[in-house]
């Protein structure tokens, strides 16, 4: 999907900075 | 339990029962105590002072690279629950549930608004929003023009902002994300479904008389 056809909250959330999955990953 | 309480709390400023913690969330006593493994290897990795700090949130997110990132920050001054600064270890798996396959889709959906409502005002407004695009593209290889930018926070006020008054309220960021459930996967860590075998060295730590599962 190209960014311009996303909600801007689609977008923000793929920030590394809310993956919290990768507090798990040692 | 009792001696894990009187043992760990010496050393972890802010440390409660892990029976107690597991009868407010939705995590075992063990997963409790899986829990704490984690929260020992984060809290000890600048200063072993049995807190958190967001040098340390950071580092751990991050995997040992320094970064300023809007998001990371956001998201530990939501752990940190006592706005000192560092968050301990109570506040650490009252936060985590929320991410639990199995919290509600409410507290999920609340979370998120706090995450978005940068300026704590009770609402998510178009400027932080644009903030949080900005912050985005800083972090990512994506290109946008201002325009573009624009473009993207007029369709989302849009759709979100159903009373058109520039900014998203709570009800109306509850229909939205209803709409748009992809927004909450961020909101779940499958990871916590395996928190026992992820950290098993908490079954040599435990104090607690007969581990629960």
């Amino acid at each position: 999907q190209s960014p311009a056809a996303m909600n801007a909250f689609e977008l923000i959330s793929t920030s590394q900075g809310l993956n919290l999955g990768s507090l798990f990953e040692k | 339990m009792g001696c894990f309480h009187s043992t760990a709390s010496r050393q972890y400023p802010g440390h409660e029962d892990p029976v107690f913690l597991a009868s407010q969330t939705a995590f075992s006593v063990s997963e409790v105590e899986a829990l704490f493994e984690l929260f020992k290897s984060i809290s000890s990795s600048v200063i072993d002072d049995g807190l958190i700090s967001k040098e340390e949130f950071q580092l751990a997110l991050f995997k040992n690279k320094k970064k300023e990132n809007l998001f990371a920050n956001r998201i530990f001054d939501l752990f940190d629950v006592k706005r000192k600064g560092v968050v301990d270890f109570g506040d650490f798996v009252r936060v985590l549930n929320v991410f639990h396959p199995n919290a509600s889709q409410e507290d999920k959906i609340d979370f998120t608004f706090k995450l978005y409502d940068l300026d704590g005002t009770g609402y998510i407004e178009r400027h932080e929003v644009r903030q949080m695009l900005i912050a985005i593209l800083c972090e990512s290889e994506l290109k946008l023009s201002d325009e573009m930018i624009e473009g993207i926070l007029d369709k989302t006020f849009k759709e979100a902002d159903v009373d058109q008054d520039g900014k998203i309220c709570r009800s109306e960021w509850h229909q939205f994300v209803s709409k748009n459930p992809q927004l909450l996967k961020i909101m779940t860590l499958q990871y916590l479904r395996d928190i026992t075998t992820t950290f098993p060295s908490f079954v040599f730590h435990s104090e607690v008389d007969e581990i629960a599962t």
